[in-house]
């Protein structure tokens, strides 16, 4: 339904941040709030890339996705082994 | 491994591979399914300590502590949040919420890159022998991303994120998913990050072979690994009532058959299933199998399932077929029960025997461990192929190395085939796939990065392509395709099959870096909003200048023209041409390279210029263009060729791979 959550990987442009945001983690915190007060982080990435993994209906995802200083929210995918 | 260390002639030469402080401090990461600490290949006699540059942990939790981790196994690490986020909560009565194995693929996968010397190592005591990893005084970190349920991009991502605070040096993943743009698959935008920080990664190109354009991991920052035999077999052989025998292999080991033949039946005559003839779960007649050797074909469920199927239901024993998707390639298990694995020709030539004969009989006979088979390697049926679905330019898979029937590591949590009704427990496994090729480059790749700690990523995975082999060095030509029985061609082997003693001293190499990437990036089309999610910063491609693909650096050259029905770029149904420039960099000596082309297609030009090269000095860089002419062909035509540089000492091979679509 509309309201099932998947879980997303968003890349944030880590040079976009607004001053006033000690840390981008807060940043990222910031955003995820902007679209739904319930959701969590799943994982926040420094390295690999910048952004978080969050669970998000797709209008979430989509309202997300047009807020400033996000670059793509990317369903989660699955992999197996070879 | 027992086998490939002389196969790819490490031990004969191990004077090249210094034992040095710089081999000893190589970290190689591994994302999988975790590891069984107390395997003998994770044993840490004679290594010092753990390198300064780790910062690494070795992470608790069920069945795992701190104290597991040793000078060997350096970091051990587990994600389980994006899975557990999605399919709840892991099931700790079945698997461990750890970097423990539950599972033996890790193990198997961590062992083959870096595992330590086992004396008299086996399975079941096939494969005997002195098992090693291929880099053996590298340091292992284990991060474990595989659970019953899967593996997530998410939790992948995040191991890869830690890999690369944590300091590894090379990554080794065999694991893939479909073919999404770079961009958009974790595992590329994470080897991305990677790369940038000097870390190596490979991956398993897949086992979705013979399939063209199924190889998976396809970024031209990954090193992508394919699957080819060693000069090994277990034979086990099929003899019928009327005389006739086949052979098969096997790795079972117990109880024999009766020293008589056995009534023989066709499993689609032994069960009232449709799929009767695959050996489902449940599906056999136990009043028709008893006692008797059961014929199943492969499909649908696991090979070593079918053999628990057929133990189920009462039958003495199994011969399990291929059918066309697996053509002649021959796999072997360690079945519960007396059973050998045939290729399609033989069953094809079973089956008209079991439905002529009113009274079919066979039994089977093992023949243990075989070495010195010949021709090998041989391309495996299952590596995947390509062309490469996402850049046509970039030719992929890059390389093969051994994948059939490896013998490394295992968990102790389950027997060797996996399943739950076997209770056997091994400390070591033979299992096939391309994630057991991919982590011999890594481990090779690790051996490369002691040798040369200078050397970027692309300059390693170059030094490896540009020396493998296409021929067979006793002679008899090309290698092999065993899913055609024809010799392979690039799509199949990439640049060939690995020889690291050769990749150590390379004499040039295509080297890349950041902005070698960006630029191509800039000629994919990429927005800059998708170069920040690939690369994490913001890069506007210069609008003055013009990017081709066809300019990235790379080892090996693909060409792809439109084909005579037309089509954009290809100038259908007249003549196209192509350029691209290549720069090699002198990690040798002083010396003049010339180069020789071999194109069999007469009417396929393929022009280098200059002809001659010559280098004075180390990390002098020289380059060439190679302009490829051909009239227009029909759609899906091949040709290949091949490009090298030598200066008589060293060989500097790159295929070329030129197709029409």
């Amino acid at each position: 339904g509309s309201g099932a959550k998947q879980t997303y990987i968003v890349h944030m442009a880590k040079s976009e941040m607004p001053a006033g945001f000690e840390d981008h983690s807060h940043w990222y915190d910031a955003s995820l709030k902007s679209v739904s007060e319930s959701a969590e982080m799943i994982y926040v990435y420094r390295n690999a890339v910048h952004g978080f993994s969050a669970r998000l209906t797709a209008e979430e995802a989509e309202s997300l996705g047009n807020q400033p200083g996000i670059l793509s929210v990317l369903p989660e995918m699955k992999y197996e082994l070879h | 491994t027992t086998r490939t260390p002389s196969f790819l002639g490490l031990d004969k030469n191990a004077e090249f591979f210094p034992e040095s402080d710089v081999a000893t401090d190589v970290i190689v990461g591994v994302l999988d399914t975790g590891v069984w600490p107390e395997s003998k290949s994770f044993d840490d006699n004679g290594l010092g300590p753990v390198p300064s540059s780790w910062k690494g942990v070795c992470q608790t939790g069920k069945n795992f502590k701190a104290s597991d981790c040793n000078r060997k196994l350096i970091g051990a690490r587990y994600f389980c949040s994006g899975y557990e986020a999605t399919l709840g909560p892991i099931d700790e009565s079945k698997e461990s919420k750890s970097p423990r194995d539950d599972d033996g693929h890790g193990t198997h996968t961590a062992s083959t890159a870096a595992g330590s010397v086992v004396a008299g190592a086996n399975l079941l005591g096939y494969a005997p022998g002195s098992a090693r990893g291929m880099a053996t005084r590298a340091r292992l970190a284990v991060y474990k991303v595989c659970w019953m349920g899967g593996c997530f991009s998410t939790d992948i991502l995040a191991a890869m994120d830690k890999a690369i605070e944590d300091n590894v040096n090379v990554l080794s993943l065999s694991l893939g998913g479909g073919t999404s743009d770079y961009y958009r698959d974790s595992i590329a935008t994470g080897a991305f990050a990677a790369m940038e920080k000097g870390i190596l990664v490979s991956c398993s190109a897949g086992n979705a072979g013979p399939n063209q354009y199924s190889v998976s991991n396809l970024a031209p920052w990954i090193t992508t690994v394919g699957a080819g035999t060693l000069d090994r077999d277990f034979p086990a052989f099929v003899s019928l009532g009327n005389g006739k025998n086949f052979s098969g292999v096997s790795l079972f080991k117990g109880e024999a058959l009766p020293n008589k033949m056995l009534p023989f039946v066709y499993a689609g005559n032994a069960s009232n299933a449709t799929n009767g003839n695959l050996c489902l779960m449940g599906t056999l007649d136990p009043e028709k199998v008893k006692g008797k050797l059961v014929l199943c074909e492969r499909g649908i469920n696991a090979r070593v399932q079918k053999g628990s199927e057929v133990k189920a239901a009462g039958g003495a024993g199994m011969v399990l077929t291929n059918t066309a998707t697996n053509g002649e390639e021959l796999v072997a298990d360690a079945h519960l029960l007396p059973a050998t694995a045939v290729g399609k020709k033989t069953g094809d030539e079973l089956k008209t025997y079991l439905f002529s004969d009113s009274n079919p009989t066979a039994t089977i006979l093992f023949e243990g461990t075989k070495v010195g088979i010949e021709p090998s390697p041989v391309v495996a049926a299952f590596s995947s192929r390509g062309p490469n679905s996402i850049t046509p330019e970039i030719l992929k898979p890059d390389i093969i190395a051994p994948g059939v029937n490896i013998i490394a590591g295992w968990t102790g949590a389950v027997g060797p085939t996996g399943l739950s009704d076997d209770p056997r427990r091994v400390a070591f496994n033979i299992i096939s796939g391309t994630s057991m090729s991919c982590p011999h480059v890594s481990g090779l790749a690790a051996l490369l990065k002691g040798a040369h700690p200078d050397w970027s990523p692309a300059a390693i995975r170059s030094a490896l392509m540009t020396t493998a082999y296409t021929a067979y060095k006793s002679g008899g030509g090309a290698l092999v395709d065993v899913a055609t029985g024809k010799p392979s061609n690039p799509f199949d082997h990439g640049s060939g099959h690995v020889d690291p003693v050769s990749a150590l001293t390379p004499g040039l190499v295509y080297d890349m870096n950041v902005v070698d990437y960006l630029n191509f990036l800039c000629a994919l089309g990429y927005t800059p909003s998708q170069i920040n999610t690939l690369a994490r910063r913001n890069f506007t491609c210069d609008s003055t200048k013009k990017f081709s693909v066809t300019d990235l650096n790379y080892p090996s050259f693909a060409v792809s023209f439109a084909s005579q029905m037309g089509g954009a770029g290809g100038g259908g149904g007249s003549s196209s041409s192509v350029k691209y420039t290549r720069t090699l960099t002198n990690v040798g000596e002083a010396g003049t390279y010339k180069v020789s082309v071999n194109v069999p297609n007469s009417s396929v030009k393929i022009l280098v210029e200059p002809q001659t090269l010559s280098f004075s000095q180390a990390n002098e860089k020289k380059s060439y263009t190679v302009t490829f002419s051909a009239p227009a062909m029909a759609a899906d035509t091949n040709v290949f060729g091949r490009i090298e540089w030598s200066d008589g000492k060293h060989t500097v091979g790159s295929p070329v791979a030129i197709s029409w679509s």
